[in-house]
């Protein structure tokens, strides 16, 4: 018997004042967020997986600049972009998460790689860029991940150790470690 | 950071987050996103989870987790469980952010304790919802 399926999302957390939150932006943040829960709606109504339904929203909000995430992903402290990823099946418990990946169009794909295709839970940095390279994912260049907006955050922050939340614009006087 | 979590009609649940980090981060940190229970978490007998906020946080109270167990082990709905967690334990530990869930029953849950989160949520047979912000 067929379940009621449902899908939620999220673009990220922080603050940001409504002066900045413009009605232009608005629009933008709600349509992207739009687009991808009718990506994920499609694919559940029409008896796709919830793994299946998952991956698909989220590549479509890491291929928006919009969002800390694969297209618009913020700067470290070196002026690079460093990403995170990960996915798990409710019915198997199967997992896969990738971290410090660089130049990968879309990390969810390669934790679903390693999901799906590997016989680890965890992979990082070079060695997970190998892997994506032997899976035949998407890479492109540091140009593609540059947006104006978040080199201008990092610019207020470079020569600092405070660090800034993804919609934030205020800052954190604090240090990792 | 990005996130989704789905329950298809076959009853299964899935879960998915995807980020950048914070900006400026240094050292090669990573956060709750890749961790397995911290950041994201499945599971078909309770619910699934994708958080967002200060990493850090959300990995010294393995947030994902913590609230799949409370909805195990101590009979809490989503909502309550994700509140406890949220609102409870992980502010009360500094840590700000927030989680989109959905449990086997199609429960949905969004709870944050930021100031702001974007997120999106859509039942079968209901409208969709798309919202920005306390």
């Amino acid at each position: 018997m067929e379940k009621p399926f449902a899908l939620a999302l999220h673009g990220g957390a922080g603050t940001i004042t409504r002066a900045l939150l413009t009605p232009e932006m608005d629009m933008a943040y709600k349509a992207s967020l739009e687009e991808a829960l009718s990506i994920g709606h499609h694919l559940l109504s029409t008896g796709h997986s919830a793994l299946e339904a998952v991956e698909a929203a989220v590549v479509s909000l890491e291929d928006n600049p919009l969002f800390n995430a694969g297209r618009g992903s913020v700067f470290n402290k070196r002026g690079r972009h460093e990403m995170d990823a990960s996915i798990m099946c409710g019915k198997t418990l199967a997992a896969g998460a990738v971290a410090g990946v660089r130049n990968v169009k879309n990390p969810i794909q390669l934790a679903s790689q390693v999901l799906h295709h590997s016989d680890h839970v965890f992979l990082c940095m070079q060695g997970a860029e190998e892997f994506a390279r032997k899976q035949g994912l998407v890479f492109e260049t540091d140009e593609y991940f540059y947006t104006q907006q978040r080199y201008e955050q990092w610019q207020q922050l470079r020569d600092s150790n405070v660090y800034m939340l993804d919609h934030s614009d205020e800052l954190k006087d604090k240090k990792f470690g | 950071t990005v996130g989704a979590v789905a329950l298809d009609k076959h009853g299964n649940l899935a879960a998915a987050t995807s980020t950048g980090g914070m900006t400026n981060k240094n050292f090669n940190r990573i956060g709750d996103t890749p961790v397995i229970g911290a950041g994201t978490y499945a599971n078909n007998h309770t619910c699934a989870i994708s958080c967002t906020g200060h990493g850090e946080y959300f990995i010294r109270a393995v947030v994902a987790y913590d609230i799949s167990c409370l909805m195990e082990y101590k009979g809490l709905s989503l909502n309550q469980a994700a509140d406890l967690v949220i609102h409870d334990k992980l502010k009360h530990m500094g840590g700000e952010g927030g989680i989109i869930a959905v449990s086997a029953d199609g429960e949905i849950a969004m709870p944050f304790n930021s100031e702001g989160m974007y997120r999106a949520s859509w039942v079968e047979g209901q409208a969709p919802h798309v919202a920005i912000y306390k």
